[in-house]
């Protein structure tokens, strides 16, 4: 820049990370937590006697608030975050949710003493979204 | 607000909540107002089963039937072939079954076995109780298991004729009527490689298992050979096999929206009616028709 202007007055530091904070995502964004439990800690693995452990994962965290990209949430997700923002604070913001599952095969003794092997639908949640 | 109050306490204890305290603490099902307690009936089955489990062994110790161990053994096998060990359904393309049940009969008569000189012939009632067999189950397929309990010559053949009779209850109540005949099943397999002996018996139960009969009464007369009569030079010996009394193996698929669907699952690729192969997973051959599809699908 061959005409120095007078020295830019040094923007604060703290102006700067303010400024870009708008755009850094939540740190406890809605995202995908595990957990894993045994039927034996519940007390069920005298008939439930496979799989010995079940992770049905869950959704947690809060719902950034441009949504539509990164969650393939539909454009309702944002209308009701500006519910939220700007009309109605009683509306609740979106929540983080489970979108996705997979199936689960359990073997359980049945009252009668028979033997069932079953594949349930639904049981371990694979992908969060915010609705 | 008081139902509500009680459904919110129902919600936080919920029937995973290990439960203290007096018998309605235990079940939240038994928390919710009258009118609510009917969507129990609502509960896909698993959850049906944990919350009634979960009632029955710690209100009431209700005295609980314990699976024969073979059974067990033979249902635990059947697991590790078609899950792994986290739970997840394996994508194994020609298995259609999402449910399969395994009885053990709750009744059998012993018929003396008579020797007929070439072979044991060993008879047996059996009575199988298909409560558990819900109306959205269906039959795919059927199979006698039989586990042998004695040791055989290893390198022997076996060579077994079973003749099946449906046994009415008869007019005086009697439970174990004489043995009448029957469509015959005839099976050969070399001793080393099974434990277990699986008759598919689908044709001969489909019309029972299709009116939902509760309870199944066959007569089972089981006539095995060691060694082959055609070509062995030695003599044939009967089989002297303590028989164990056979367990009933129904392969079902579960219709019900909690069932798992395979054939809606993205490992099928397959939309729409199930392929018509072996529910088992057997080598099935998918008829003409169902090529025929595929190629219009490609």
């Amino acid at each position: 820049d061959e005409h120095p202007k007078a020295a830019p007055s040094a923007t604060p530091p703290y102006n700067l990370s303010q400024y870009f904070k708008q755009f850094v995502f939540p740190q406890n964004e809605c995202e995908l937590h595990s957990f894993r439990l045994s039927f034996s800690q519940l007390k069920w693995d005298k008939w439930i006697i496979a799989p010995h452990r079940y992770s049905p994962q869950y959704c947690k965290g809060d719902c950034p608030r441009v949504v539509g990209h990164r969650y393939g949430s539909p454009v309702h997700t944002m209308v009701q975050n500006i519910i939220y923002e700007k009309l109605d604070p009683s509306v609740p913001k979106p929540s983080c949710v489970p979108a996705e599952y997979s199936p689960l095969s359990v073997l359980t003794i049945e009252p009668d003493g028979s033997i069932v092997y079953k594949e349930y639908e639904d049981m371990i949640a694979t992908k969060c979204t915010c609705r | 607000p008081h139902s509500r109050a009680r459904l919110s306490s129902a919600k936080t204890s919920g029937f995973l909540g290990a439960p203290k305290g007096t018998a309605s603490d235990l079940n939240p099902l038994l928390q919710l107002p009258k009118s609510v307690r009917g969507g129990y009936a609502l509960l896909p089955p698993l959850l049906k089963v944990l919350s009634d489990r979960g009632h029955q062994s710690w209100a009431s110790e209700s005295p609980r039937l314990q699976p024969d161990s073979r059974a067990l053994r033979y249902m635990k096998r059947l697991y590790k072939m078609s899950a792994t060990k986290e739970g997840i359904p394996k994508a194994n393309k020609s298995h259609l079954y999402n449910t399969v049940r395994l009885f053990t009969p709750c009744l059998e008569c012993e018929h003396p076995p008579r020797d007929l000189g070439k072979g044991d012939v060993h008879s047996v009632d059996l009575l199988f109780n298909l409560d558990r067999v819900t109306a959205l189950e269906h039959l795919l397929k059927s199979v006698l298991l039989y586990s042998f309990d004695t040791s055989i010559p290893l390198s022997s053949s076996i060579r077994c004729l079973c003749r099946l009779a449906v046994k009415e209850q008869g007019s005086s109540g009697q439970v174990c009527p004489s043995l009448s005949h029957s469509p015959a099943f005839s099976l050969h397999f070399e001793a080393r490689k099974r434990r277990w002996l699986e008759m598919d018996v689908t044709s001969f139960l489909q019309p029972l298992i299709a009116t939902h009969r509760r309870n199944i009464h066959v007569a089972v007369n089981f006539t095995c050979l060691l060694g082959d009569p055609q070509h062995s030079t030695k003599p044939v010996t009967p089989l002297n096999a303590a028989l164990v009394p056979p367990s009933l193996l129904l392969y079902l698929n579960d219709t019900s929206e909690q069932a798992h669907h395979r054939w809606n699952s993205p490992g099928h690729g397959r939309t729409g009616d199930s392929p018509r192969l072996d529910p088992t997973g057997d080598r099935g051959h998918e008829d003409s028709q169902g090529k025929r599809a595929s190629r219009q699908r490609r």
